[in-house]
């Protein structure tokens, strides 16, 4: 896995996202 | 009565019964009133009854066409002010507008003023 | 419910990741696999279809994306974090199908087989892309029936 794509992190199962309070926001103060 | 709409809402949102209050959770959506405005001055309040303190909230003014998916002031289509540092936020850029932002308890009023059309009569 | 969890669990087959002729990578068959058999879950992020919406524009910048739609409310995202079923190919005439599988309450995506698969032969099924009149994608399955186009 590593050596093929190193950002890459292996999952045994689905993981919720918890998005961030920018999520969607360009630029903030 | 101006209650929060059942309809135009991202629908995992909950509302009370008597449709005055509204609970997120997760990630930023957003609700409208059942009542918009197209002219005139407008002004309307809502109280944070409770808010943990990691989330945020956004509270303004939006068109139809704002999406309910993301907070108001996303798009072009909204104007919204955060609990977080009391930033203003339209087309997903927000800016100061006042010092401390806001919390449970505190009482945020947002005005209106659209100018009357002049084919209007 | 729990056997379906536990046939997640124990029942997915031994699979690896290989150069494929259709596509860079795929994935492929380290046992025979009867039919109808569970092969693994479609695993990944499960984020909601605005963060997709905003994602997909960044991930097509950077060349590919594994977004995967549940339903109207989920999408699995197996871009940065997953497992080797991200590597499945399409094929118009592909060897397994993809069924969304509810266990405890969760939608899960889980890829079975359709016929007999056997040992090194490549995994695939039909990603059921949206039809589109232009961004075409070509298809490279070059199956038989093989439709030109992904969407």
């Amino acid at each position: 896995w590593s050596a093929f794509a190193p950002d890459f992190k292996e999952l045994e199962e689905n993981i919720e996202y918890e998005e961030k309070e920018s999520e969607f926001d360009d630029y903030d103060e | 009565n101006i209650l929060l709409s059942m309809n135009d809402r991202a629908h995992y949102l909950k509302i009370s019964e008597d449709r005055k209050t509204v609970t997120g959770e997760k990630g930023y959506s957003s609700i409208r009133a059942t009542y918009g405005v197209s002219h005139g001055t407008w002004y309307y309040e809502t109280r944070i009854i409770d808010k943990p303190e990691d989330s945020a909230c956004r509270i303004g003014w939006a068109q139809e066409l704002a999406q309910l998916f993301t907070p108001i002031g996303y798009d072009k289509f909204g104007y919204s002010c955060r609990s977080l540092k009391g930033t203003k936020f339209h087309e997903s850029i927000g800016k100061h507008y006042m010092d401390g932002g806001y919390d449970i308890g505190d009482v945020i009023g947002c005005l209106i003023h659209l100018p009357r059309p002049k084919d209007v009569t | 419910d729990l056997l379906k969890l536990n046939q997640l669990k124990f029942r997915k087959k031994q699979v690896k990741f290989a150069r494929s002729k259709i596509h860079v990578w795929g994935l492929f068959a380290m046992q025979p696999i009867p039919p109808d058999e569970m092969v693994i879950e479609y695993i990944g992020q499960r984020i909601r279809p605005m963060v997709a919406e905003i994602r997909e524009k960044k991930y097509l910048n950077e060349g590919s994306s594994y977004l995967f739609k549940i339903d109207s409310d989920t999408i699995i995202d197996a871009t940065h974090c997953g497992n080797v079923a991200r590597f499945i190919n399409h094929s118009c005439n592909p060897n397994c199908y993809a069924k969304v599988i509810t266990v405890e309450g969760q939608k899960r995506i889980v890829i079975y087989s359709k016929q007999l698969i056997e040992v090194g032969q490549e995994i695939t099924y039909d990603y059921k892309f949206p039809i589109e009149d232009d961004n075409k994608i070509p298809c490279l399955c070059r199956s038989v029936g093989c439709r030109g186009f992904l969407n």
